[in-house]
């Protein structure tokens, strides 16, 4: 009498969370913009047999953006996901992974971000700023004056936009530019002069960062940034990957 | 009419009671919301 089939899995069946465990950590390792991402949901999960030992599963999963940028060192674990009210963006993604022995790869994967709508947001927080879009005139203009202003009061090499993460603007009860944005080192010190010159150093080289600025326009002008330098990291046998402690400067 | 009397009795007759207490399972998929759903 041939075995009945196994029962297909469940959405939040332990294996089902382990694939998209591998599937979320493949995500955020091959996405070089933007930030990580962690697993809200498991839409939907499909198993085909492929024979003694070997299925291919295909995956539909629900993801939410981290505050963590993707340059950043921070175990995923560690992040934060990012609040409803900061107006949240969602990850669709689907996902083809092969399981042999018991050990998951991931063959394929395709997503697709979108923030939370703006009614939606006012729906409940009436007063939060609201997502921008980084080629914003005023975007870019607080990007530009807050990595300025960091580069002018902090000694060391020369920081250069990688690329602006997010912007966020409020109109109501005053007008408040936010960014964030990834920074990359420069073979130049902040004091030379001809900062045009400076080139971006060797991706095994460079130091990444990360940048948060608030530009108050109104009622009053004031600029606030806040910059953390990841630092180069290479693991030695005494001071493990993942528990060095990397440079750090407000 | 006698036709439709009678399909209604064999549903009635088909059916299966439930335990008291019954809570029927989870749909497989989809799974939990961790988070918070947009």
């Amino acid at each position: 009498v041939p075995a009945a089939p196994p029962a297909p899995l469940g959405c939040d069946d332990p294996e089902s969370e382990a694939a998209a465990e591998a599937a979320v950590n493949y995500i955020n390792g091959h996405s070089h913009h933007g930030y990580k991402f962690v697993l809200n949901r498991i839409e939907n999960i499909r198993v085909l047999p492929q024979g003694a030992n070997n299925e291919i599963i295909f995956l539909e999963l629900d993801l939410l953006e981290t505050t963590c940028h993707i340059l950043s060192p921070t175990p995923l674990a560690n992040c934060t996901v990012r609040s409803f009210t900061d107006h949240a963006v969602e990850g669709d993604c689907d996902v083809k992974l092969q399981k042999v022995n018991g050990q998951l790869s991931v063959l394929a994967s395709k997503c697709h971000s979108n923030p939370d709508s703006n009614e939606d947001v006012h729906q409940v927080c009436p007063d939060c700023p609201l997502l921008a879009l980084s080629n914003d005139t005023e975007v870019l203009a607080t990007v530009t004056e807050a990595l300025s202003d960091y580069n002018s009061k902090n000694a060391g090499a020369y920081l250069k936009l990688l690329e602006i993460g997010r912007a966020k603007i409020q109109y109501h009860p005053a007008h408040i530019v936010f960014v964030e944005f990834a920074v990359a080192a420069t073979n130049c010190s902040t004091e030379e002069a001809n900062v045009e010159a400076c080139q971006l150093l060797p991706d095994d080289q460079s130091n990444f960062g990360f940048c948060t600025a608030t530009k108050v326009i109104r009622p009053s002008q004031e600029l606030q940034v806040n910059c953390q330098v990841y630092g180069h990291q290479v693991p030695t046998p005494d001071t493990p990957f993942l528990s060095r402690v990397f440079q750090s400067t407000t | 009419s006698v036709a439709r009397r009678a399909v209604a009795e064999v549903a009635q007759r088909d059916k299966v009671p439930r335990p008291v207490g019954f809570v029927p399972p989870p749909p497989p998929c989809p799974g939990n919301i961790h988070h918070f759903k947009i």
